[in-house]
């Protein structure tokens, strides 16, 4: 069972082209195993981003320093499986 | 023990067998308008059933209604199977769905990508493609919906294995595509395509894997706005409405694209509930909820297509 303890899915805001490009050039970098929920597309369009933990600083440097604006919308994506997990017990039995 | 389709729980989420039994339930209790069919078998070699809706006649016009593409969006295959009792259940009840039924055939793909949707709640829950191998690559499965063959291998899909949005090594490599795809074709009078995934709420029409319009941009946005009204109607839910191109963002391959290109007018697809707050994993409380709404819509364009033959 994979684990996502410590993972965080950030929605990243990019405000221009640029960005846009940028958030491309981030999602094909293989060893960071970023799983893009919502696609970077257009400047002002949202992309949700699931991080695992050992890279969120990497990424979270990436977008900083690129001024690309981004807030942490779901915190541990374990907890939500456990929680998820938890009521389907409570639902079967 | 869940026994048949008045006793079972439409607000939790099931696992495949639980869903499968339940499909069979619904067409003990319906024999009348429901049967089911087996389309093909997964990679895996799970069975990949139709339920399909019709009153007689012989090869009717039909609709095509497939859900849960992406495995890990649970809401969309929780949707579908309650969806399927509701059209049972409606017959003879509801005028719209008897005009409906006494016209067309409608077909439901409850469980579009059955082995990721096992692995999704077996391994990993935040599985979304197929489970293939590629052959070379130590990476496993490919996007379902960049693996259709309309703009195969373009922009928005990705050639690398390990990507979530690999397109595969060509069009319609996987058997859960070629399975829909081979239907579709052997039916020969399906006139509308309905594609439900679920994340961010929109619905859409082509194209993704280009930003051109479509010859039927106009009537197909009409319908779209309509039904997203319905829909929102029940409780408030905000959806976007466009083409896929420009609402989301470009991306190759996608099957209401082949649809649409197929000669297929009337193909839509969803993205049902969820704001992204709580990922792909929706409260099952939101499971009913997102399911009545967007019947709504389903609806709305059920109506539209049934009005407007071509």
């Amino acid at each position: 069972l994979e684990n996502f303890a410590g993972d965080q899915v950030l929605r990243v805001e990019p405000c221009n082209e640029e960005q846009v490009r940028l958030l491309k050039e981030l999602r094909a970098l293989e060893p960071l195993q970023l799983d893009f929920w919502r696609f970077p597309s257009y400047p002002n369009e949202p992309a949700d981003v699931q991080v695992p933990f050992a890279c969120l600083q990497d990424v979270k440097v990436f977008l900083e320093s690129r001024g690309i604006k981004y807030c942490v919308m779901i915190e541990d994506i374990q907890a939500a499986v456990d929680e998820e997990r938890r009521e389907m017990y409570l639902n079967q039995r | 023990r869940e026994r048949g389709s008045s006793s079972f729980n439409y607000g939790a989420y099931h696992p495949l067998e639980t869903i499968y039994q339940e499909m069979d339930n619904i067409v003990a209790e319906y024999p009348k308008i429901v049967s089911k069919l087996q389309i093909g078998e997964s990679y895996e070699k799970r069975p990949l059933y139709v339920l399909k809706f019709s009153t007689g006649g012989k090869n009717r016009p039909a609709i095509w209604i497939d859900a849960g593409i992406h495995a890990r969006e649970w809401v969309t295959q929780a949707t579908a199977l309650w969806t399927a009792k509701k059209i049972a259940s409606d017959y003879e009840y509801d005028p719209s769905v008897n005009s409906l039924l006494n016209t067309m055939d409608l077909f439901l793909l409850v469980v579009a990508n059955p082995d990721g949707y096992v692995f999704s709640h077996t391994e990993n829950r935040m599985w979304r493609k197929t489970r293939s191998k590629t052959p070379g690559s130590p990476c496993v499965g490919v996007d379902p919906n960049r693996n259709w063959d309309a703009g195969f291998g373009g922009p928005g899909a990705s050639s690398n294995p390990c990507s979530d949005s690999y397109h595969g090594p060509s069009a319609d490599s996987e058997v859960e595509v070629r399975s829909v795809v081979d239907f579709i074709k052997s039916h020969g009078n399906v006139k509308a395509f309905i594609s439900i995934h679920s994340y961010s709420q929109l619905l859409m029409f082509p194209y993704g894997y280009t930003c051109d319009n479509i010859r039927d941009r106009a009537e197909l946005d009409n319908v779209a706005r309509t039904a997203a009204n319905a829909l929102t109607s029940l409780y408030g839910t905000q959806y976007k409405v466009g083409p896929i191109c420009s609402v989301i963002y470009q991306a190759s391959g996608g099957s209401i694209d082949w649809s649409y290109n197929y000669g297929i007018k009337y193909s839509f697809a969803f993205e049902l509930r969820d704001t992204g707050r709580h990922g792909f994993l929706l409260p099952a409380d939101q499971i009913i909820p997102t399911a009545r709404e967007t019947w709504m819509g389903l609806k709305s364009i059920f109506e539209h297509v049934r009005d407007h033959p071509y």
